[in-house]
């Protein structure tokens, strides 16, 4: 099982449909200051479910839909499509050779999720992602200028995290 | 649950020590154990000792060794409890180019047994990937992606 | 006092426009007051529009666009009180070469005007050095400092 | 007034002594990751009067003296000089083309100031800096990975830097 795609949609600077196709190996992702490489990493923690405004670099949820440029007006939707590779089956509960599990936002309307296109309970798909051995690894993503974190925890923090992956 | 914490513990410990040594090119790293007043672990402590160097506190510790010391920790994390895919945001901004090197290789050797999404701005660390992304902004203020040939 | 207050406040914000605009080549960024209910200054934030995009809060800068603009800040800030010298370590971590070329150029015109100490691993910002020194540390875990060469 | 002259000695991992000649305009020091680098910046916030731990990276005043290598043994001072170009008269109670202070450290004693080489009490030796704009400055001196810090402050934080410098 691996994450084969990545497609973002109005989410942050991605205001057209952008597509990443991973390798199941490594990816590596560069470019100029501000460009919105940090911006792939926040909306992939979305759509794995993260709600904290200071993981996603956001003061609000508003923040993750484009809000236009110097060019071009706010758009009032953002997306974020994860589509998994599932020939090993790993998902257990879904049976298709590929998983596509989209996190979609409204203005001022809560966001919901897709799975394959249908729409599915906040629950369920964290059950899904958790069956996956996905979501309960958060500490699977690193962001920018935080590789250090883990140091400065206190004992009890660090103990946590130990207990968060056992 | 205890059991479990133990195993997950000592198989962290384990790894640590060995990616550790293998970054630093020496030197040694544990984890210490902090009990309670019942005897239960309420608490667990990274510790190291570099190359040439005498044990020290953390806070003593480089930007770059502490980068370093992160990663060799994380990795652990990551193999003995693997999670589907790793996304790293610029891990590697505080090391010189000969721990630029050191992480590039960790990276390479772990990532035939998991996916790796990697931002960077170093070459070093750009040469161990298999897919290369570029993302840019026009002046209208929108990012685009574009596949890049790897050389 | 109060009058000092607003002397340098104005003296920062015309400076932290000026610097941000050359380094970002465009854009505005301005300092906005917050009065308490006895309409006396209570607190300043940093108000910034990249260039291209829209007026945007501080937490959704790039690392890259945050330590630029900092940097600016800064440098409004020694220019309006000098300090007799300046220390700066790893400034220029997150910047991209791009960025980087426009630190080096400021810190290359300011030095007219103060005395710099910086601590890089920037090829470019090295090239602004009027002294280099290279720190070693032999196996023996002690600093050695060479003067060297600028070529 | 600029600063002409460093000395470290038993500051950290400088067991030999260290001098560093400075540029009035720009001098860069690079290194390898735990050279020392930092250290060097640690050296110039102690002896300017820094007494926070956390400013040079020390949990307890001992760690500032060279706790011993592999194959060294550990020293029991550390002192960091700082020599300045006093040509233009910039310290007013001073009267000489060059003012050394010097700051030194034994463990388990206090720190002892140095003015050209006779003892000074913290006091006078910070009215010293102060009367030569320095000191007042330590916004002058950014920590590693400190550059964007200025930007996270609260807007009181912000307001009370710029009542610092003015
Ligand atoms: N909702 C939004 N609408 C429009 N622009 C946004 C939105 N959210 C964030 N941005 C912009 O995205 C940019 C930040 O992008 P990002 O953090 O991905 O950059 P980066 O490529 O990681 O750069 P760096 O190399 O500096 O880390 C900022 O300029 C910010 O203003
Ligand atoms: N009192 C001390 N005695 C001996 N070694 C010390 C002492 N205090 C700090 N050190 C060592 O100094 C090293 C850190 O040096 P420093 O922070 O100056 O590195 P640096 O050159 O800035 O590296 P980087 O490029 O990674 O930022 C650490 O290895 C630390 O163990
Ligand atoms: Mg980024
Ligand atoms: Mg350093």
């Amino acid at each position: 099982m691996y994450l084969e795609k990545v497609t973002l949609y109005g989410f942050k600077t991605f205001r057209t449909e952008t597509e990443l196709l991973l390798s199941p190996k490594v990816t590596c992702i560069v470019g100029p200051n501000g460009s919105g490489k940090s911006n792939i990493v926040d909306g992939i923690r979305w759509a794995l479910g993260e709600h904290r405004l200071s993981f996603l670099r956001a003061s609000s949820m508003e923040d993750l839909i484009f809000s236009g440029s110097a060019f071009k007006k706010p758009l009032s939707v953002a997306s974020v499509k994860l589509t998994f590779n599932n020939e090993d089956r790993t998902f257990p509960v879904v049976n298709t050779p590929r998983v596509s599990i989209e996190r979609r936002i409204y203005r001022s309307r809560e966001s919901g999720y897709f799975l394959n296109g249908n729409p599915i309970r906040l629950q369920d798909v964290m059950k899904i992602f958790y069956s996956a051995g996905i979501f309960n690894h958060m500490y699977a993503i690193v962001s920018q200028g935080k590789v250090s974190e883990i140091l400065l925890a206190k004992p009890e923090q660090k103990k946590n995290l130990i207990e968060q992956v056992a | 649950a205890k059991e479990e914490f133990e195993k997950t513990l000592s198989g962290v410990e384990k790894y640590f020590a060995e990616f550790f040594r293998k970054m630093f090119k020496g030197g040694e790293a544990s984890i210490e154990r902090i009990f309670d007043e019942y005897d239960e672990v309420s608490g667990i402590e990274i510790s190291v000792r570099l190359p040439g160097k005498r044990k020290q506190s953390l806070p003593l510790l480089s930007g770059g060794e502490k980068s370093l010391t992160a990663l060799a920790f994380l990795f652990a994390i990551f193999k003995v409890k693997p999670a589907p895919f790793y996304v790293l945001d610029e891990v590697d901004a505080a090391l010189d180019e000969e721990n630029v090197v050191k992480f590039s290789e960790l990276l390479s050797e772990e990532s035939s047994f998991a996916q790796f999404v990697v931002i960077t701005h170093n070459k070093e660390t750009m040469q161990r990937a298999d897919m290369l992304y570029g993302i840019t902004m026009q002046e209208d203020g929108i990012s685009k992606a574009v596949s890049l040939k790897l050389v």
